[in-house]
């Protein structure tokens, strides 16, 4: 474990918690794409499918049990919560993310570590974990105000895979035989997907207006 | 590890 590794992972926990937050305290998701939500835990589910068999370390699994648990309460907030579901704005959050699983689960047949079910689902997690945010940056771009808390999840989303950009590397150069060319290529595309809203998100911020995208 | 890497990130 390195720090970059650990700020990545806190700043992850901290845009789960900031969304799992706004939407128990203000009963409210408005502003947030179920898609992306639904694509995460997708992620999650086939990414942690080893949580009961190789046990890594107790941080490890308790983070995993933490984003699945998350990350599905979140989907099911916004499915069934008689209160939450009113504010869920489906004829905006139109991506057809479906579109992205299957190209996802396609390349993930063709590009893997090794073909086993597992490396493959590993692979497909990472390649749907790059596209899982479209959903969500169409969304800000269609709805004008973005109301704080789901600007900073985004941010939060965003930022963690540009720690876990400079873990990488910190790991590459201190561990011999490390070297991870899907995590690393799937974590840059991701990370560069974040680029003009985190450009927009610091304009705002620096000129202290409110975060606008334009369409 | 050689060979088949283990996973230990989230």
């Amino acid at each position: 474990m390195n720090i970059f590794r650990l700020a990545g992972d806190m700043t992850h926990l901290a845009s789960v918690l900031v969304l799992l937050l706004k939407i128990h305290t203000i009963k409210s998701c408005a502003g947030v794409s179920l898609k992306t939500q639904e694509l995460y835990a997708l992620v999650f589910a086939t990414r942690y499918l080893d949580i009961f068999t190789d046990f890594i370390s107790l941080y490890n699994t308790v983070m995993k049990l933490i984003f699945l648990g998350s990350s599905f309460s979140i989907v099911w907030y916004i499915r069934r919560h008689k209160i939450v579901r009113r504010s869920y704005d489906k004829d905006q959050d139109t991506f057809r993310h479906y579109f992205l699983v299957l190209p996802c689960l396609l390349l993930a047949l063709v590009i893997h570590e090794k073909f086993t079910f597992r490396e493959v689902m590993w692979a497909f997690s990472l390649y749907l974990e790059a596209v899982a945010i479209l959903p969500q940056l169409v969304l800000l771009q269609r709805t004008r105000n973005i109301d704080n808390l789901t600007g900073q999840y985004v941010f939060l989303l965003g930022a963690y895979r540009a720690l876990y950009i400079l873990n990488w590397i910190y790991r590459y150069f201190t561990e011999p035989h490390f070297v991870h060319w899907i995590t690393w290529i799937a974590g840059l595309v991701q990370t560069l997907l974040y680029a003009d809203f985190f450009y927009y998100y610091f304009e705002s911020w620096k000129n202290n207006v409110k975060l606008q995208l334009p369409a | 590890k050689h060979g088949f890497q283990y996973h230990d990130e989230l």
